[in-house]
Parts: structure tokens; C-alpha cells; sequence
């Protein structure tokens, strides 16, 4: 199982839509400061599930919705597709490609669906608890964050342990 | 269920501390739990000392040496429990040119195992990546993907050539 | 008291608008007090906006981008204030090259009133500075300073060349 | 006023007596991880008084005397001399040149010299308290520290304003 493919459109920086078709191995992301690297990162996290705002360094969940530039005009919604190639089963799900979207509108509603189909957040987490993807807890590694592990106190170390069991 | 924690903390304890002796040449690490009596609920410390070293307190290492005990860690984690993809935003910031190249040549013994997504400014890494994506802004506030080739982005990079000091 | 505060608080404020545009190449910032009535105990917060981009919560801004504002304001403390010497310690490790040049040019523009000293991996800012000191552990555990020449420690520096992606 | 010279025996890693002759200007410090640059600048923050162990990154302060390696065996002393160039007479004392160390024994003894004639922590405090050195907010920033001024808090960011003022 691997992530074949990013699409979105409207999430924070990234106004346009894009896809960007990734490849199993080592998928190098490289850029200037502030050009939106990150955000790439943000995106794979909020399509999982991320209910955390300040995970995903906003002040409100409104805040991944692109609020505009010099040259551009906020738009009212926010959009992330993750493609996964499902051949060998680790999704739980009878689809050898498996596509997962978020949407979030200005307005505060919120989608999720699942191969196009609407479902709730609890579905996309229950699909991806045995892949290890659903807490993110050592598969996401944000920027800074390396550390953490270090510096953490033994009983939250402890829980990246029990993510593993 | 205590079985499974017990069983899958000896196996990080074990990667963990031959993946540190190879990350850092030498030297030794350890994992150990606080309450040895509680297993469900003990907190897991670590130890770490770098070659030639001696054993002190994790928080008088330096800050390339925390970064790299703790990629060794999480390396660990997911040899124990690989997920299908991993996001790793610039964990190796902190580490010197040298520890660079051990970190991007470890990354690349998970590829068959597990695909890979690095963001990163350092040259060493993208050496080591099958695929580079490129992050811009040519428009104010608006990123967009190009692709990018490993000659044009070595230039941007952080990069070096391995001689000491 | 009261006065004295305000003064230096206005200085500071005038000169990190300044600073941050020239180091960003654009955009704005301020500070402001965030209780302006309670002048003795008033908390003081920022705003920072990139060149093109719209103003957001600080927490959004990207590791680079912070970290250069950050450098703003210090430099900008520095100059209403200059202490006879200062010590930076990696700094500029979230820097971009093209940031860590700004940032090295105007660290210079200090030197004749406040004495830099300066740890860095980086070779744009160790190509700006006016002499070099190489630590190095040559017998195992125990530190020794050594005379270093430019080229010599360039080789081993994050350096790279100043082309866009 | 700058600081000239910087001699330290016993200090951290530095086990043996160097002796870092300074220049005005920009000092640029450079070597492999872990070699012992920050040491450096823990051993001037330690000699003007710092008191923190934890700034100092250590969980006791004798935690600063060179504990050993796999080549040497630890040393019963820690010490710090600073040498200030004073003919600005920034120093509010007679000399032309200024040399304030710091010594900590294993047993827990520890002084203050002042010109070489032993004197209270107190008084090195006092002396360098016009100069802005004394409370080092913002004239020594740290390894992964820069970024500290924009996550503080409004009021502990005031108290860098007040130590500006
Ligand atoms: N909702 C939004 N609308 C528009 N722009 C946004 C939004 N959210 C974040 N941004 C912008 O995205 C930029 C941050 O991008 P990101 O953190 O991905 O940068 P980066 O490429 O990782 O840079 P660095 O190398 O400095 O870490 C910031 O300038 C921020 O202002
Ligand atoms: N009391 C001590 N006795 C012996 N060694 C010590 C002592 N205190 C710290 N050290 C060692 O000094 C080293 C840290 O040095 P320092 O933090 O200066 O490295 P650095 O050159 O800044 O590296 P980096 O580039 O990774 O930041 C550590 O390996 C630590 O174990
Ligand atoms: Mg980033
Ligand atoms: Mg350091």
C-alpha cells in the first residue's frame, strides 16, 4: 500500500488545484521558505483525521481554508483528496485504489468521503487504524517536532510505544 | 495485551540500539522502563552515549546528537511496526553534513517497506530520494508543484562535501 | 519609568518595521501593546506579514518565516540597545539560503558597534564573518579549539549557490 | 568594550585549558556535531552568572564540570575566564582591561574573581548590569531559541522590552 497521488484545492497556500503523483520509495519536497512545503505535510494530516488546530498551526479549523493573497481573493472552501494504492489489502476495504477526501466550507460544514462516497470522520479513522495512519503518532514528523521524542515525559514516549503494539 | 506491548517494546529496544550505533559509528543506547512492576502503565526512558563518550544526562547533548538519538528511535519504531508511508519535514535540520549522509543512507533501507515523503533543504537528502517535487510561488501567496531536476535543486540546497573541519 | 519604557518601546517598533522589510525583501510588521491603557504592564504582541502574502496568525507563518521575523525583532532590540557583544547559536538554521544571506549581510551592518559571535553550520554566514575558530574533538570526548581557513571550513558547511528552484 | 579572550579549563567538554583569542566583529564558530560550540557560549552565559541549570542544559550544576570520556577520567574543577577590552570604560571600573571567573569545585565550592581578587556573584551582576549583559534576554539566544520570541508570551516579551529600556 503506498499514497499514489495529493490533490487539493483551497488548502491554505495552495489556491489551485494541484496534484502531485507520488512514487513508492523516497519522495524528496523542496522549495524556498514560506513557499508551502509544510503545507503539503498539513494537508496529509488533516485528510486523516486531524481535529487539532494547533497541530496544524492555526487558531481556528478555518484557518487551512486559502484566506487570500495581494494578488488573490479568499476562497470559501477547502478541499484535499489522498489516492492510495490498495493491491495488497492493508485497507481493510474491497477497492484496489482506495481515494479518501476532506472538504471544509467557509460556512463551517465539513465532508468527508470515502471513494467519493459520503462517510463520517469515524469511518476514515476506523479504515486506517490497522495501517498505524490513524494517530500519526512517529508517521508524521512535523517540522521542529524530531525532538519531541527526546524531550517528552516517559509516560507519553510510553504512548508512541503502545501506537506500535 | 501485556504481552504485546512486552513484545513489541523488546523489538524497538533492540533496532533501537543497533540503529543507533550505526547512525552514530559507535556508542550505545538503550530504552528501559520507569516501573518495571506496572507494565501496562510504565512510562519508557531513554539513554544515550554518544562514541567516546560518556553516559550523561540525554539534556547535555548536543543538538545534533538529540536530533540523531531520536531519528534513531523512530527508525526503530517503524522497523517494529513499518506504517505505509512516513512524512518527515526537515528532522534532519540540526545535523552536520556527515550525519546527514548516515541518516539519508539509513532512510533508504525502509523504501522497500515503507514509501517515504521528505521535506527538506539539505542536498545529501535529495541525493538519496528516487523523486523530486518542487514547491514555488511565482504568483504572491499561491504555491504550485514543478517538477523539479535533482541538478537545479542542488543549487538551492543546503549542501556539502564530507571533509572535517 | 513610564516614559522610558515608551521611549525605547517606539524605537524598537520603528526600527523592526524596517528591518523586517529589508530582511523579507517586502511585506510589513509591527508590534503592538496589548493592553495600551496599563502602560507599566502591558503585555507587547507582533504581527507579521510576508511580501504578497495576506496577514494571518503568526502560528501559520512557515519555520523560515518565523524564524526571520524572530531575527527581525532581536535585531532590531540590538540596535536600540546594542549589548557590546551578542551570541547566536544557530540562528539561522530554518533559513533558506537566500534568507541566511540577508540575514549574514545584516549582521555585518552591527559589527563596528556590537561584536558577533556567531555558531554556525551554515557557509553564506561563516563567508560574512571576519574570522573563524573550529571546534573539534580530535582525542575522544575532550574539545579543542583549531585555526580555520575559509575554504577549509566551507567544505564542510551547508553552503549552496543562490539560484531559485 | 568586547570580549577579548575567552580561557576555559574543566568546562564541559573542554577538558583541557584553551584559550579563544576573540576580534571585534563577526566570530564565527564552526565544527562537526556535538565537537562543543554551544559549550562555548553555556561557559560565557555560566561566568556572567547564569544560575539556571537548566539554560545551561544540564540536571545539577556540576553538571558543567568535565565528567570524563572513554580516553580521560573526570576532573574535580570547572573554569571560565573572560577577558573584556574596557578603554570605553562601558565597565563602571578603573581598568583598561577586565577579567571576571567563574570556578565550580565537585564538592560544591564555588567563586567568583573579579581582575583575579575574589568577589560576590553579586558583584559581577552589578557590573555588567548597564551594559545589558547581565540579564542575557536577549543578547546570548541559544541553540533552537530564536524562535522563542514570537511563541512567548505577550508579557514575557514585555520583559525583553523592559530589559531594552
Ligand atoms: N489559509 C491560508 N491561506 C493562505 N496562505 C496560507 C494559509 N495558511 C498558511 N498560509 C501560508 O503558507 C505559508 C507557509 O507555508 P509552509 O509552512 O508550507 O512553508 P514551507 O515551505 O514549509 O517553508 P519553510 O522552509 O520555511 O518551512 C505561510 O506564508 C502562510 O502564511
Ligand atoms: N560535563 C561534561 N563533561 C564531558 N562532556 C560534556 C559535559 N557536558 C556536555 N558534554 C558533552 O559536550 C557535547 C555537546 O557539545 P555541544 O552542545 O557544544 O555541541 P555542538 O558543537 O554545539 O554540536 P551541535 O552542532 O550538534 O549543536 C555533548 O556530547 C556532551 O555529552
Ligand atoms: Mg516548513
Ligand atoms: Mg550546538
Amino acid at each position: 500500500m503506498f499514497l499514489k497521488q495529493i490533490e487539493m484545492k483551497g488548502f491554505k497556500s495552495f489556491a489551485d488545484s494541484i496534484c502531485i503523483e507520488l512514487e513508492q520509495g523516497i519522495n524528496a519536497v523542496v522549495g524556498p521558505n514560506g513557499s508551502g512545503k509544510s503545507n503539503i505535510a498539513d494537508a496529509i494530516r488533516w485528510v486523516l483525521g486531524e481535529q487539532s488546530v494547533r497541530t496544524l498551526r492555526g487558531s481556528k479549523m478555518e484557518d487551512v481554508i486559502f484566506s487570500g493573497s495581494n494578488s488573490r481573493r479568499a476562497v470559501n472552501r477547502a478541499e484535499v483528496t489522498l489516492l492510495f494504492h490498495n493491491e495488497d489489502g492493508k485497507l481493510p476495504i474491497e477497492y484496489s485504489e482506495v481515494s479518501v477526501t476532506r472538504r471544509l466550507y467557509r460556512s463551517g460544514e465539513s465532508e468527508y468521503l470515502l471513494n467519493k462516497k459520503p462517510c463520517r470522520r469515524k469511518d476514515i479513522i476506523e479504515l486506517f487504524l490497522d495501517t498505524g495512519l490513524s494517530k500519526q503518532a512517529f508517521s508524521i514528523i512535523g517540522q521542529g517536532q524530531v525532538e519531541e521524542v527526546l524531550t517528552s515525559k516517559p509516560e507519553e514516549r510510553r504512548m508512541m510505544f503502545d501506537e506500535a503494539s | 495485551m501485556k504481552r504485546r506491548f512486552s513484545t513489541t517494546y523488546q523489538a524497538i529496544r533492540k533496532h533501537f540500539k543497533v540503529i543507533f550505533q550505526e547512525l552514530f559509528g559507535g556508542g550505545d543506547a538503550d530504552v528501559y522502563l520507569t516501573n518495571e512492576d506496572e507494565l501496562l502503565t510504565s512510562g519508557v526512558d531513554l539513554i544515550a552515549r554518544p562514541p567516546g563518550k560518556k553516559r550523561q544526562h540525554l539534556s547535555l547533548l548536543s543538538g545534533g546528537e538529540k536530533s540523531l538519538t531520536a531519528i534513531a528511535l523512530l527508525f526503530a519504531v517503524m522497523k517494529v511496526r513499518p506504517t505505509p508511508f512516513c512524512v518527515l519535514d526537515e528532522a534532519e535540520a540540526a545535523l552536520d553534513e556527515a550525519n546527514v549522509k548516515r541518516f539519508a543512507s539509513y532512510l533508504r533501507t525502509f523504501r522497500e517497506r515503507m514509501q517515504c515523503i521528505v521535506i527538506t533543504h539539505r542536498k545529501t537528502t535529495m541525493e538519496e530520494a528516487d523523486v523530486l517535487y518542487g514547491v514555488t510561488m511565482e504568483e504572491e501567496g499561491v504555491s504550485k508543484i514543478v517538477s523539479v531536476k535533482l541538478e537545479d535543486a542542488k543549487e538551492v540546497a543546503q549542501e556539502a562535501t564530507a571533509t572535517g573541519v
